[in-house]
């Protein structure tokens, strides 16, 4: 994984929250 | 009247949230954005439900006691509202 996609969230749910969030708005962002 | 109570409760909770949420994801706003588009594209019937209400209020009073997880309530939220988006019940139409 790339050094600048890994975040300093100390919750690990919190963490992959933000991933999956993340992905949703850069999938919808690259569907126009 | 009381749907209309409702409606405007649910908007404040809303408000609430996003006002919470701007401050503790600084680092990504676009976030937010997001959250809001879902709520913009959700069904008014379901905007102005008790179950909206209730998973605002719930997520709300989460997040402001845990700062640590703001994300997993948006996305809770997000869910959510994307499960009943206006175009998704359109398209369950038979």
């Amino acid at each position: 994984e790339p050094s600048s996609m890994i975040d300093d969230d100390d919750d690990p749910e919190n963490r992959i929250a933000k991933k999956m969030l993340l992905a949703q708005i850069k999938a919808n962002y690259s569907s126009g | 009247k009381a749907a209309h109570i409702l409606k405007v409760e649910n908007e404040k909770l809303f408000e609430e949230f996003v006002a919470h949420c701007t401050l503790h994801t600084q680092d990504h706003p676009e976030v937010v954005t997001f959250l809001q588009t879902k709520y913009s594209k959700a069904s008014p019937d379901f905007l102005m439900s008790v179950e909206f209400r209730n998973a605002l209020g719930r997520c709300l009073t989460r997040a402001q006691a845990n700062t640590a997880k703001t994300f997993v309530y948006i996305n809770e939220l997000c869910t959510l509202l994307k499960q009943h988006s206006a175009k998704r019940r359109v398209l369950m139409q038979p």
